[in-house]
């Protein structure tokens, strides 16, 4: 099965 | 004060199109180093960053940083009435609810803004736009996810659907290609991914704002899909990879 996540879990916030 | 001019609204025109798929509402971010403007699909999985330069426009004047949140519709359907050859004004006065000549009313949008390396990827491809836009399309009819993989020798693409498989493989060209055949790699090592196709079919609404799209991937991190406009600098598409569970 394929899991999608967010894309924020990828990039540190400004 | 907020002035933007241009003379061109078929540009302005493109850069909505292109977006307006992946995202409803959005803030434009002017300041005086340019326009840019940072967000993402409602399902959270996908994002694009946009930077419009100063010296695209014709006239560009921004007295303080401004941020317009604005529906894409609606601006879509008002950049409608001009023709792409048409010049386009947008003003913004300090009071910040409405750009006047359309007149639209603006939206407070909170959204976060994600500060995005752009170094350090495993693989980069530059491939023709147009290209890499068929290749999602028809990977589009037979599969929902495609895998991408990039070796010294090419880019793949792979997709599975119920009934059949397809795999297409663009080799590398030579130095001499001309620039709207040419496919070029950098690669550190080879890396393959495994993305939703509907995003990366949205993604390729922006292929009229540029002959190459430049693809930049790396285990374990979104995939950055670019095209670098003439006068306008870029868009850029990130989508999450797909991982087994």
């Amino acid at each position: 099965k394929q899991k999608q996540q967010v894309i924020s879990r990828f990039f540190a916030s400004k | 004060m907020l002035e933007l001019r241009l003379t061109r609204a078929g540009l302005l025109k493109k850069v909505l199109e292109s977006i307006r798929d992946l995202v409803t509402d959005a803030n434009f971010d002017c300041a005086a180093t340019g326009c840019s403007l940072q967000a993402m699909d409602s399902s959270r999985v996908a994002m694009l960053s946009l930077l419009l330069r100063p010296d695209g426009f014709e006239h560009y004047r921004c007295d303080r940083n401004i941020s317009m949140g604005m529906n894409l519709a609606n601006m879509a359907r008002m950049l409608r009435c001009a023709s792409d050859d048409d010049t386009v004004t947008i003003n913004a006065d300090d009071a910040q609810d409405k750009i006047s000549d359309y007149e639209m009313k603006l939206m407070h949008i909170t959204s976060e803004n994600l500060e995005i390396p752009e170094a350090g990827y495993e693989a980069i491809v530059k491939m023709p736009a147009s290209l890499f836009a068929r290749i999602c399309k028809d990977l589009g009819t037979i599969g929902d996810t495609v895998m991408i993989s990039v070796t010294k020798e090419g880019i793949q693409f792979f997709t599975r659907g119920d009934i059949r498989t397809a795999n297409i493989f663009c080799r590398k060209t030579t130095p001499v290609a001309k620039e709207k055949e040419a496919i070029s790699i950098e690669m550190e090592k080879p890396v393959s991914l495994t993305l939703a196709l509907r995003y990366l079919i949205s993604f390729t609404k922006a292929t009229p704002l540029a002959k190459q799209v430049t693809i930049s991937m790396s285990y374990g991190r979104p995939i950055v899909v670019e095209y670098k406009m003439e006068i306008m600098d870029h868009i850029r598409f990130y989508l999450v990879p797909k991982v087994e569970e």
